[in-house]
């Protein structure tokens, strides 16, 4: 059987005119990184769920994302986290939403999955489920970037919709 | 929003997303990513789906699960499906981007904004990786 891998970093309005091209060989560097380590997975015989976490745990650990380090801020300044899982063999999910000290969401949402009878768990329960099993903890400092703060700054300073906003830092 | 699907050599797939949300969110707006058949879905039957962009719109057409129904029930290819339901958002005034895998080992990439963040391979050696929509 063949196996493949598919990965994204967040879709948006960049364009080789506004995107400089150190930033866009930088992008395209940590790209390749987390697509690869999915790959190598799969292509020692691993399977797709542990794939799909190698991938995406890579991408939120970057902080050119809009995941995890790097992640946007919420109007008042701190960040939410939000992630989700699903297994094609059993139909089984996970996620969480509104996390905030769990250094991979996505691994959070694979616990959800796997050791709890639920799908979808948020905010404070999300984060006590997440010390109950034993999954890395940050400070939200960690998340935190000078880059998403200026977004945020730029935002309320230049009241945007919410709508151009997701477009322009979604 | 970040995201993977998968096909593993048994045939099995799977899907993840992750994201910090909107910025400047408030009133605890959650979007598409964390909801099951929206932002994220995953069926042996269908295909994997990881889901990108103004999450309201995916929620609301059930975009993730969507293209695992058109592909299951109408028999479309995974570039097909994904294509005809980012159409649908756009019609919707929505945007953003899916990537898709199915058990036949193929992968598609939709969106309808100027650039989305993606990269893909596969056991017969394919390998990129992309920014702009062109």
């Amino acid at each position: 059987m063949a196996w493949s891998i598919a990965i994204h970093g967040g879709a948006g309005s960049m364009t080789p005119a506004t995107m400089p091209e150190a930033a866009q060989a930088e992008h395209l560097a940590a790209l390749e990184v987390a697509r690869d380590a999915g790959s190598a997975i799969l292509a020692a015989g691993g399977g797709a769920l542990d794939a799909v976490v190698a991938a995406v745990a890579v991408l939120e650990d970057d902080d050119k994302f809009n995941a995890g380090r790097g992640a946007v801020f919420t109007y008042h300044g701190t960040t939410e986290l939000d992630a989700a899982i699903m297994d094609g063999a059993t139909r089984g999910a996970g996620a969480v939403a509104a996390a905030t000290h769990t250094r991979n969401p996505v691994r959070l949402a694979r616990a959800v999955m796997e050791a709890s009878p639920h799908v979808l768990l948020s905010g404070p329960g999300a984060d006590e489920f997440s010390r109950e099993q034993g999954l890395k903890q940050v400070d939200p400092d960690w998340f935190a970037t000078p880059e998403r703060w200026r977004q945020l700054q730029e935002l309320k300073a230049r009241k945007l919709g919410w709508y151009d906003v997701d477009l322009k830092y979604g | 929003t970040v995201g993977a699907v998968a096909v593993d050599d048994a045939g099995h797939v799977a899907a993840a997303t992750s994201t910090g949300g909107l910025t400047g969110k408030r009133w605890g707006r959650i979007g598409d990513s964390p909801l099951i058949g929206a932002g994220t879905y995953a069926d042996d039957r269908a295909c994997a789906v990881s889901a990108t962009g103004a999450g309201e719109f995916f929620i609301r057409t059930a975009a993730a699960h969507e293209i695992g129904a058109r592909m299951r029930l109408l028999g479309e290819s995974a570039q097909a499906a994904a294509d005809a339901v980012i159409a649908e958002i756009g019609a919707l005034g929505g945007s953003g981007g899916v990537i898709v895998a199915a058990p036949d080992g193929s992968t598609a990439f939709a969106f309808n904004t100027p650039g989305m963040y993606r990269a893909r391979a596969d056991s017969g050696g394919l390998c990129e990786a992309a920014i702009f929509a062109e």
